[in-house]
């Protein structure tokens, strides 16, 4: 059961920065599943530049502090224009 | 600080706003005074004006909504998204939109209304998301201690007088 769990967990996390991601930072809708199942290319790549544009240490994981972050309570525009 | 890509800005420096509807959170009184008490953080460091008016068109139009509410950007829901707002121009441009699902207060057992409008109405005028904690313009809610000790960063002052200038009667 815990691993379950944890794999639900990480599921959850995986979700929300995926939404997070694509609501704030432009992460293209079209970024192949595989590809933001492995949390890898430009996925790394946008989760770098939101811990760097919200002042967390830049580390291109979904870290507890990133995900901390990820759940407060924020503007619903982007941080990133185009 | 940023602005708008494209930079958009009031080319007047005289502004109208409207509040179109209230929250039942708060008495009406009480939604009218954060709104002027935020509108007046930007214009105690802009030459910009602002007035109120209840009918007709208004630059400015703030409102409170849940859910799906006509503009294709819907809110969440209690908690995440508080509000969002257009940048200036014609129409939906300039307008504030505030999340009725949230808990609005006047002090901060629940979402401050002065703060969140103070970043809103920051939109309004052409500021974009800043990458300084201690800034208005920082995109996630920060809960202060002191609300009547409330003032503008030095990058928002910065932000919103590349926009528009300093207030020469300083």
């Amino acid at each position: 059961y815990p691993v379950d769990r944890a794999a639900e967990d990480e599921n959850n996390n995986m979700e929300l920065t995926q939404q997070y991601l694509e609501n704030y930072y432009n992460l293209g809708k079209d970024v192949k599943p595989f590809v933001r199942r492995r949390n890898s290319g430009p996925v790394v790549e946008k989760i770098r530049e939101m811990q760097k544009f919200l002042g967390l240490e830049v580390t291109g994981k979904v870290d507890s502090d990133t995900l901390a972050m990820m759940r407060r309570p924020r503007c619903g525009v982007p941080d990133v224009g185009d | 600080f940023t602005t708008f890509p494209g930079m958009p800005k009031w080319r007047k420096t005289h502004l109208t706003y409207r509040i179109m509807n209230y929250t039942p959170d708060l008495p009406r009184d009480a939604v009218d005074s954060a709104i002027e008490k935020a509108l007046n953080v930007w214009k105690e460091v802009t030459p910009l004006t602002f007035s109120r008016t209840d009918e007709g068109e208004a630059d400015i139009k703030i409102s409170f909504a849940v859910r799906d509410h006509g503009d294709f950007n819907p809110f969440d829901g209690p908690g995440n998204v508080l509000g969002h707002a257009y940048p200036p121009g014609p129409g939906i441009y300039g307008d504030a939109h505030f999340d009725d699902d949230e808990q609005w207060t006047s002090d901060t057992s629940g979402t401050n209304l002065f703060l969140v409008a103070a970043h809103e109405l920051g939109h309004s005028l052409g500021l974009f998301h800043s990458a300084d904690p201690s800034a208005l313009m920082y995109p996630v809610y920060n809960v202060l201690a002191d609300l009547a000790r409330f003032h503008l960063s030095q990058d928002d002052v910065n932000g919103i007088q590349s926009l528009y200038g300093g207030n020469d009667s300083l």
